[in-house]
């Protein structure tokens, strides 16, 4: 369990990363 | 898009693997005159904390299982997942320096990709031990199936039956939880089928036995032809659950490339 919840942490941590960085190109499209 | 061998890494990587192509996409599109990107340092450091997270857990369960073959193969994805993270950490820096920066936009979409790839080797090794304990289950029934040659007295019947009864029952339990899990379709019907067989044949082997007992204690005529029939119901159980071993053991590449 412990390994499935760490992978949710990242998961969600990158996922966080990639909206910040989409955001900014969001605009332009 | 990757396709996810179960539910639960499904679960946790689709999100992310659907934004990274996102991002992938408006990069291409918007590369010349793209937007600054904001800073970034934030949401890197939350990620930075997330990967050392994963792989101080992860190193404490290569330290605790006993599964050989984790051991192996999961230092290999926590450096993936490290050396990914280096690169976001690089890509927020540049960025910070020069938010217009291309390569930086290379960096971060690199770093994320790795991250997800990392991740899901990690979720796939660990996938892939938990199925190892299934096998050993199944393994232990197909051992003791072989039992029911030796079977010569009503007895013996009972206890073997006594025995038989719960390992059959936790492999059943195994098996359809993880036909649950499995993201492909034919897998689970292909576990379904075989379990199923399985599950009708169990009387249909006890039965057998029963009546090779009972001709052989009265030295009846037909004690061939029972022991035929023993027989045969043994080894059709026995090929169904190797079966069942055999597509446990598959994932989702392997079916695509056999198609």
């Amino acid at each position: 369990e412990q390994i499935l919840e760490a992978a949710k942490s990242i998961a969600a941590a990158t996922s966080a990363l990639v909206k910040s960085a989409s955001a900014a190109q969001r605009e332009l499209v | 898009m990757p396709v996810f061998h179960t539910k639960t890494i499904e679960g946790i990587l689709e999100p992310v693997a659907q934004q990274i192509c996102h991002l992938v996409i408006m990069h291409e599109e918007g590369e010349v005159d793209g937007k600054a990107i904001p800073d970034l340092t934030g949401p890197v450091a939350a990620v930075q904390a997330a990967v050392s997270n994963l792989v101080r857990v992860g190193k404490e369960t290569v330290q605790t299982t006993e599964d050989q073959v984790m051991k192996r193969d999961m230092p290999p994805a926590f450096i993936k997942v490290e050396n990914s993270c280096s690169k976001l950490v690089q890509a927020a820096q540049m960025l910070k320096a020069d938010p217009y920066s291309v390569p930086a936009r290379d960096y971060l979409i690199d770093g994320s990709r790795g991250i997800l790839s990392g991740t899901s080797d990690l979720l796939l090794t660990f996938d892939e031990a938990e199925v190892r304990k299934v096998i050993r289950v199944c393994k232990g029934i197909l051992e003791y199936l072989t039992v029911a040659e030796v079977v010569e007295t009503m007895e013996d019947l009972i206890t073997y039956t006594k025995n038989l009864g719960p390992g059959m029952t936790k492999m059943s339990k195994m098996i359809e939880e993880r036909q649950q899990e499995l993201t492909h379709q034919e897998h689970r019907q292909m576990l379904f089928n075989s379990l199923n067989t399985v599950k009708q044949l169990l009387p249909v082997l006890i039965s057998a036995i029963k009546i090779f007992v009972a001709i052989k204690s009265t030295h009846s005529a037909g004690v061939d032809e029972a022991e035929r029939n023993r027989c045969f119901t043994f080894e059709k159980m026995s090929a169904e659950i190797s079966e069942i071993i055999r597509v446990l053991q598959l994932t989702t590449w392997d079916e695509d490339t056999w198609a």
